[in-house]
C-alpha cells in the first residue's frame, strides 16, 4: 500500500470470521500530513467489515479532534488501504481452505 | 499507561494511548 504516513494496523489478531474488527491508527511521518499531530497518540477503534465505510471513521476523526479537515483524505485512504488487505487475505485464505 | 477514551457522536468509542517509541518511525 501506498505510503500515507500515517500507520494503521490490526489491533488483534484477526480470527478470519468476526465482521468488527480492532485497529490502531497513528501517525508515522507528519510530514506527509498538512496538520501537526506531535502530541497525538495511537487511536484505536473498532471497524464493521461488512458495513462500515473507511471514509466515514476518518471523518468522525476529524469531528473528535484528532486530525484536521484538511487530512481527512488521507486518514481514509490509510484505514481503506488496510482494510482492503485485511478482506484479501481472509478470501485468500478462504479459497485455500475451498481448494484442499 | 495512560489510555484516554473519546466517544464521537455517532456512537463510535476512540481509545487513545501513547506510542510505543519503537513503533515510531525515525524523522
Amino acid at each position: 500500500a501506498e505510503d500515507t504516513g500515517v500507520r494503521v494496523e490490526l489491533a488483534e489478531e484477526d480470527d478470519g470470521n468476526k465482521s468488527s474488527i480492532a485497529l490502531r491508527l497513528w501517525v508515522e511521518d507528519q510530514k506527509k500530513l498538512k496538520g501537526k499531530y506531535k502530541d497525538s497518540g495511537a487511536i484505536e477503534f473498532t471497524f464493521d467489515l461488512d458495513t462500515e465505510v473507511p471514509e466515514t471513521v476518518a471523518q468522525e476523526m476529524v469531528d473528535s479532534g484528532f486530525f484536521l479537515e484538511t487530512d481527512v483524505k488521507i486518514v481514509g485512504k490509510s484505514i481503506r488501504d488496510r482494510v482492503s488487505l485485511i478482506k484479501w487475505r481472509r478470501q485468500r485464505s478462504a479459497s485455500a481452505s475451498n481448494g484442499k | 499507561s495512560s489510555a484516554t477514551l473519546v466517544v464521537h457522536s455517532a456512537g463510535r468509542r476512540f481509545i487513545v494511548s501513547p506510542v510505543p517509541e519503537s513503533r515510531l518511525r525515525e524523522q
